[in-house]
């Protein structure tokens, strides 16, 4: 039952970013929810442990979907780009168990954009509560929002100015019950009030939201 | 290749599987 749970959360989640992205009248690239976590071991297993925010989910769209036909893989040389390839390959090993063939080795030797690697590299991310962007918009309970290259530059926050590197123009994080909801976009959007009130009304779960 | 956590196993499927789609959708056509 737990497992199902799981992955009733996981589905839940997937379409409520998907909904989030696909239902906005802005261009957003991609959405992700910083899920609030505990770690029992680096809290020293006497409490409930140091709060941080990790990876819940996912929502890739893209560039090209809005008619972009150029790429952007500007800031990569020719060897961070067989580097991205060769991971997404051994990804796809790895996801697949090994049987890979046909489509699946294609997709390895497609170029890799920059905005495919930041959401791949997010992955592997989390953020102590306070810290980075998310964990600030959590500790503090508000909404920050990035609009433009120079915002982003200028944050002072890590994750915001590798953003930018990666063709970000836009980086929104809206804390919720549980977490933080991401939205990054290679548009310059402005600030928006229906999208606060979506991402409450999706994401507050403990308020029956959704 | 089975350490990865559930969560983020499967947003790696599906990102990599939207990835093939697009990347299809994308492709030229070649008689």
């Amino acid at each position: 039952p737990a497992a199902a749970q799981s992955r009733l959360n996981e589905d839940t989640l997937q379409q409520r970013l998907q909904a989030l992205i696909e239902g906005a009248r802005e261009t957003w690239t991609y959405a992700i929810y910083w899920q609030l976590s505990y770690d029992s071991i680096a809290g020293g297993g006497d409490g409930e442990g140091t709060a941080f925010l990790g990876w819940g989910d996912g929502y890739y769209k893209g560039e090209e979907d809005k008619g972009k036909s150029k790429k952007r893989c500007s800031s990569v040389n020719a060897v961070e780009q067989e580097h991205r390839k060769r991971v997404i390959r051994e990804l796809n090993a790895l996801i697949s168990g090994g049987a890979v063939a046909g489509a699946a080795d294609d997709a390895g030797d497609e170029e890799v954009t920059d905005t495919e690697w930041f959401f791949l590299v997010s992955m592997t991310q989390s953020f102590l509560n306070g810290t980075g962007l998310p964990g600030q918009a959590f500790l503090h309970c508000r909404t920050i929002w990035l609009s433009g290259s120079g915002a982003l530059a200028g944050s002072g926050c890590e994750r915001a100015q590798q953003g930018q590197i990666y063709g970000l123009r836009t980086l929104v994080c809206i804390p919720s019950d549980n977490g933080v909801v991401e939205l990054g976009s290679t548009d310059v959007i402005q600030q928006s009030s229906d999208l606060m009130e979506k991402v409450n009304t999706l994401f507050n779960f403990n308020n029956g939201g959704g | 290749g089975g350490d990865l956590p559930i969560p983020r196993r499967r947003s790696l499927q599906r990102f990599l599987e939207k990835r093939k789609e697009r990347l299809v959708r994308n492709m030229p056509y070649s008689p």
